[in-house]
């Protein structure tokens, strides 16, 4: 039968939803091991933050969308807790290949880093799910604009998580190699995400980048304080 | 198996990214 856009949604959810079915909500034991393995534990620092961002992506979902779909909401978010976990534990492996190290504490308690991992988790599930026929409106690829209207396309995550474009930016990459399972159509859309960044969001006034910037070009001035972030 | 290109000569992992190596 000829593929349709429907068959072809329909396709990109049940190869998603099979691929996180042995997932589960929890971290593997295996994920549990790098957790113990870390000088502080950050197994509740996690456990904390995934219930705060979940009570903020439910209630900014229902007041996108409606207050019938908080429901929805919250599959959503489970859905990307469980790719979040999985991309997680396939990260860390690759890096203890990569430094033959099996602590990864300073990582795993860093804020940032999970909910860009998250909300990168988040943003495949809501792309899978087509979230923007939702509502009409967003980020117009064809002419660049934007209305006013607000909807589930991406960069909208980052406004719910409170969430730098350069940090969400970091995630991509890793985030692709990670995961080979994701379908074209997913790989895509992260590209465009990462353009959209790269060309415009990263640049907006406020952005942490200006800062990077001036601390780049202030060189040794920069490396004599505690180093900062570079 | 797609057309990704892994654009960040640069970096080799997560953990540098985030400065956490």
């Amino acid at each position: 039968p000829p593929q349709t856009p429907i068959k072809a949604a329909m396709a990109s959810i049940q190869q998603l939803r099979g691929d996180l079915v042995s997932s589960g909500d929890q971290p593997s034991t295996t994920l549990a091991t790098y957790f113990k393995n870390c000088t502080i534990d950050p197994t509740q620092g996690m456990l904390k933050r995934l219930e705060m961002l979940g009570q903020t992506f439910s209630q900014r979902f229902s007041q996108a969308v409606g207050p019938r779909f908080i429901i929805i909401g919250k599959q959503r978010f489970t859905l990307g807790v469980r790719l979040y976990y999985k991309v997680m534990e396939e990260m860390l492996k690759s890096e203890e290949k990569r430094l033959s190290v099996q602590n990864f504490s300073k990582l795993l308690n860093d804020s940032t880093f999970h909910t860009s991992l998250l909300a990168c988790a988040l943003e495949v599930v809501m792309a899978t799910y087509g979230e923007s026929s939702f509502k009409a409106g967003g980020y117009n690829q064809a002419n660049g604009s934007e209305t006013a209207e607000t909807d589930l396309c991406f960069p909208w995550i980052l406004d719910v998580f409170s969430l730098a474009a350069f940090d969400f930016y970091k995630v991509i990459e890793s985030f692709i190699k990670a995961e080979p399972t994701l379908s074209k159509d997913i790989v895509k859309h992260l590209e465009t995400c990462e353009n959209l960044i790269m060309e415009k969001i990263a640049w907006r006034t406020g952005s942490v980048l200006f800062e990077l910037l001036k601390q780049e070009h202030e060189g040794g001035a920069a490396e004599q304080a505690e180093a900062p972030a570079s | 198996s797609h057309d990704y290109h892994f654009g960040l000569e640069d970096h080799e992992g997560i953990s540098e990214l985030f400065d956490c190596e």
